[in-house]
Order: C-alpha cells, then structure tokens, then sequence
C-alpha cells in the first residue's frame, strides 16, 4: 500500500517543488516504486524532469476533475521506477471551477484510490496556497512534509499552514499526520538563519527530519537541465543530502 | 493623483513583500504620501511592519469585501507619510467567497477610487498565486512591478505572469502598464544567476529597472524586528539599493 506524502508550505519559495523533485529521484534511485504528481499550475516539477505537455496530454487538472484516470496521466522518466504526473496551467481556473462541485476536496483522493497500490511512495508537489487544489491534496495524502527555509516569514507562515492541517484532520482527513518539517536552503554562516533552525528543532523536537538541505547552487542548476540534482551532479552536496533524505523517509539507515 | 502599483509575481519567494515594504519605505522616506496594501493571507507585508492586527481591526479582507473603506482600514506606521492597510487569515476565504459575487474582479478598484488622490503612490503587495485577489489588485493598478529571482524557475514563471496581464489588460484593465522588471537576490558569483539577469536584459531591455536588489542578509533579518531595512539598518547594501529604487520609481535621477 503506497504512503502519499503531499509537500506543502503556503509560503513561496521554500523548497517544495526542488524537494518533490530530489526526494522523488532519491527514493527511485533507491529501488523504490514512486508516482510524483505535479499539483502546482506553475508546472516546475514538471519542467523539473523535462518534461513539457502538449494540450492533449491528460494532466493533474484531468485527473482532479475526473476527466483522466492517474494511470492514463501516469508519464514514464529517464528513472525506471519513477512516474510523473504533469501539471498544466489550466490548474489555476481549478480553483474557482471546483468551487461549486460536488466532494470538491475529495477528487483527488478519489482519483488516487485507483493507483494507491501500484506505488511505494506518491508524492504531491503543492502550489504556495492553501486553496482547493492544496485542499485536495492534504485530503489524498497519509502525511505532509514542510519544507521550511530558516527565515523570518517562513517561520511566521508555520502557524496558519499547522491551523489548516488540524481543521482538515477534523473533518476530511482524520489520520493525517506530519511526516516532518525539512529544514531547506541552511547557510550555518548565518546566524539568523542558524536562529530559526535551533527554534524550529527546540518546537518540534523529533518531527524535524535530521537531514538537513544545505544551499547548493547544484539545485538550483539541475532544472534548467530537466535533471534532478541526483542526475546532474550525484556528488553534490545537495544531492547527497537529498540522497539521504529518501533513506531517512524510506526509514533506512542514515550515516551520522 | 496616486500611481496605485501592484507587486506581482505567482512565483513565490522571490522578493515581493521584500519589495513591497522597503519600497513604501523608500518612497516614504524620500517624501512622498504612501498607502501600501498587504493582499496576502500571510500577511507579511503587516508584519514586516509589526503591525498584528486584531479580529476587530478593519483589514484588507474587509475593504475588498467592502465592509470597511480603505480610510477606515489605513494604519499609521514609524514613517508619518506611510499609511498600511494590513491583511488578515481570512483572506484565504475571499479567493472563494468572491467568486459569486458581482463584478469579482473590480471589488478593489472601487474600493480604492475614494482614496487615490490622497496618496501619491498606493502599492499592494499580492499573494503566490493568480487567484481572484491577486486580480483584483491587476483590475486597481494603473502598472504592476514584477520582482525577478535571477533562477531558472522564476523564470519560466514568467511567460505565464505576462499572459494574465494581457487577459487582464484586454477585459478588466485597458491602461495596465507594466512598472518594470525588478532583478532580486542578484548574487554576481553565481553564473546561473549572471546568466538569467542577461537573459531577462537581452529580452526586456528597459522594462528592466536599473536598480539591482543585491542578495543582503540584512533584508532578511529586518522583518523579526518589524521594520524595513531603510531603518533597521539603512547604511547596508540591501537598504541602499531599495532606496535607489525608490527613487527611479519616483523618476527622481540614481546615481549611475
Ligand atoms: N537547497 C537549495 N539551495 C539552493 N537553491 C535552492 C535550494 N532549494 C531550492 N532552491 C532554489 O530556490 C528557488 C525556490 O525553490 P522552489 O522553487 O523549489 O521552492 P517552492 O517552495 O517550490 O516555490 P513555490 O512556492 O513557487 O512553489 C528555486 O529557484 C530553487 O532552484
Ligand atoms: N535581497 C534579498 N536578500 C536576502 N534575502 C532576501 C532578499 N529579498 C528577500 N529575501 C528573503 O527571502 C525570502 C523570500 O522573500 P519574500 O518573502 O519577500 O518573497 P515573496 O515573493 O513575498 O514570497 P511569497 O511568494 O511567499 O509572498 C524572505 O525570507 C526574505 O526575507
Ligand atoms: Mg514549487
Ligand atoms: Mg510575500
């Protein structure tokens, strides 16, 4: 039975999609079976893998809206044990056309209830909002993972994203739990941001993933390649850390 | 009468409420009146002025709801020709709430047609997304200012953003100019980003504003202190190059 994790964080900027994108190759390097959807009418994770849709193609929109099953949208990559999801933009009139649809948070679990058992993992690249898309997918998913850059308005952000996850726990999604908070972009020269970090772990304790994601110019590169870091510079050291991320969230072994 | 100015961008994290504050403070400080208004749910913008709004303060919610009028909601702040309309959670609502409602899209304009003449400028600084409030502030705002990260996702954002404003500018908003492309967190050693700040030269030539926001820690440190760098710390690198925006924006001559 897969585990779908849903990355959210209404905050911009913070790491989601580069996280959806390594985390995903991670765990498929790794010989896990994983489905990444791309949520986001943005389309990075999308563009993240090279991959670009043609107005045919059934995207994340067909399948919330019912008109594309997950495995006709299901798109192979350059990973043998990775499918991909792709967005399109039409995902932002999503917001609005599904306010007045029947289970309007439901059709995407819905949609998944197909695949659930096809995949180890299925990972859900979210947009920076807390609308009916994010909706839909905190209500798919057994867990979220927050990626949080160690910086003030990130921090600020975290109480309305844990409001949104207990009022969905209370009435569409009653075994959502938090897989972890993953510290993103962490510069130790900076002393605000080593700040945030020891308040987020002295909150938290052990909800923060012990992996760490240093800045690394190497993640920011790779998606103008459509490679995950972990194609386009496997020794980088945000590769490596997100190498051991996918060990960490797979419950293998991590080094110390 | 006021240039109401909309900073934009769906790409999230890449410097609007960064923009948005230390360019009111700018502008402020170089003695012009000044509204800024926080149209995102986060409310960074409030809070990068310490401000913390109260259920029963009037906010942004209320005036493009119309329950209160932006001379109800406008909030004294440190700078005496500086006034803020702060945000509140129950944004978050609106995207939802407006979409049966009347004339949607123009709720903002209306709202703000009682107070343009008394401020000079008006700027709002808009949410991740092209949802319903963000066009709102696209349907009020004679231009709009586009903060850039000089990365290759916020790049490919780009096409998408400049697409709404044609929409925009054909059906809600016929004189919507675009203010100017701003190049933000600009770090000179990093070839990615040298490369993605010529690239957006080459092709917007001088839509691109002259003043370059150095990537400065002291930007991202202001905001735990509720200030704007201009007074938190107005001698470092990421204050002075908002000052000089200012004063393009202004049309007032920088240094070359
Ligand atoms: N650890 C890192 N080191 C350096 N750059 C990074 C790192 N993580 C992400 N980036 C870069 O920072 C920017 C923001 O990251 P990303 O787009 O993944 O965030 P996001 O939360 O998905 O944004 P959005 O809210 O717009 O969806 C991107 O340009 C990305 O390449
Ligand atoms: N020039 C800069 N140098 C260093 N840090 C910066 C700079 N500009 C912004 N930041 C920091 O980067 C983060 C993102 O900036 P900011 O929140 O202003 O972006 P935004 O576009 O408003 O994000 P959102 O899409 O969530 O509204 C913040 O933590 C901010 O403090
Ligand atoms: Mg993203
Ligand atoms: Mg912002």
């Amino acid at each position: 039975m897969g585990r779908v994790i849903a990355i959210v964080n209404q905050k911009g900027g913070v790491g989601k999609t580069t996280t959806a994108v390594n985390l995903s190759a991670g765990l498929a390097l790794g010989g896990h079976s994983v489905l990444l959807i791309d949520a986001d009418a943005q389309c990075s994770a999308t563009s993240g893998y090279g991959i670009r849709l043609t107005g045919e193609d059934p995207s994340t929109y067909d399948v919330i809206l019912g008109n594309a099953t997950p495995s006709d949208a299901a798109r192979t990559t350059m990973l043998p044990s990775l499918r991909v999801i792709g967005a399109s933009r039409d995902l932002v009139g999503a917001e609005i056309e599904l306010v007045g649809v029947e289970q309007r948070e439901r059709r995407l679990r819905q949609a998944l209830a197909t695949v659930r058992d096809q995949y180890e993992f299925i990972l859900i690249d979210c947009p920076p909002s807390l609308g009916l898309v994010t909706l839909n997918a905190l209500t798919s998913c057994d867990s979220l993972l927050i990626p949080l850059q160690c910086e003030y308005y990130a921090l600020e952000g975290l109480t309305a994203l844990l409001e949104t996850v207990s009022l969905v726990r209370d009435s569409l999604n009653p075994d959502l739990a938090i897989e972890g908070l993953l510290l993103t972009m962490y510069d130790g020269r900076n002393t605000l941001c080593r700040q945030v970090a020891e308040d987020v772990k002295g909150h938290f304790h052990d909800k923060v993933f012990r992996t760490v994601i240093p800045r690394n110019v190497r993640l920011s590169e790779s998606p103008s390649h459509g490679l995950p870091a972990l194609l386009y510079d496997p020794a980088s050291r945000g590769a490596l850390a997100y190498g051991e991320l996918a060990r960490e969230v797979a419950g293998e072994a991590i080094d110390d």
